[in-house]
């Protein structure tokens, strides 16, 4: 799984 | 992905539909003002980010977009309230907002202000219908156009599941905290769901159990 959270929804 | 993008139509097609209803109309009659201020508290908080980060111009415009129509909309139920008098607006929100600033604290993706804000606003948005739900039982019937919006709303979320299942085997990404949430929302909504699908299909009368 990716690390980091990126807030890309909406 | 067609979740994704079905899910943010559904969305937008909400906010136009609400807004629609309420300038044909020009009454804020069965639209609850606590739940458009919610959102507009979710939509501030979430979207901080406008201010110091870029995903893309989509992105950028469904923020900017969604910021300004919740605003616009709580303006317009404000002109049209004057008059009436919301009495079955009497949801007590701050039961809403102080326990989703409480999980925000407790679940998020670090202990930062902007990461607090952003799941203090998933929680608050899962929960952000109950003063329009609160208020469609109690007045026990609806306009048809009021129970649409809150259909439409309350598919978008519900369309982000299959969105977050796609990405977790395309991207391998797996939000806990969005999923969680998510799921709330949709099943907050799911007794609405049932009852539109009985009004929609068989056209009987609307009430919430």
């Amino acid at each position: 799984l990716k690390g980091g959270i990126i807030h890309d929804e909406l | 992905n067609i979740f994704r993008i079905a899910g943010d139509l559904s969305h937008l097609v909400s906010i136009f539909i609400l807004i629609n209803t309420i300038n044909v109309k020009k009454s804020a009659q069965g639209i609850s003002l606590k739940t458009n201020i919610l959102y507009a508290v979710v939509f501030v908080t979430r979207y901080v980010d406008l201010l110091y980060s870029y995903t893309s111009l989509y992105n950028t415009l469904m923020k900017i977009f969604f910021i300004s129509s919740s605003i616009y909309t709580i303006v317009m139920l404000k002109k049209y309230s004057k008059n009436i008098q919301q009495y079955n607006d009497d949801f007590k929100i701050e039961y809403l907002i102080a326990p989703s600033f409480v999980l925000g604290l407790i679940f998020n993706h670090g202990f930062k202000f902007s990461e607090i804000l952003w799941s203090f606003s998933l929680w608050l948005e899962s929960v952000s219908i109950l003063p329009q739900l609160f208020m469609l039982q109690k007045s026990g019937e609806s306009q048809l156009l009021t129970t649409h919006y809150i259909f439409a709303l309350g598919l978008y979320r519900a369309l982000y599941i299959p969105n977050w299942i796609y990405r977790y085997f395309a991207e391998g990404r797996f939000d806990k905290l969005a999923i969680t949430t998510g799921i709330i929302q949709t099943l907050v909504y799911s007794d609405f769901f049932y009852v539109y699908y009985q009004k929609v299909i068989k056209n009987i009368g609307f009430s919430l159990p």
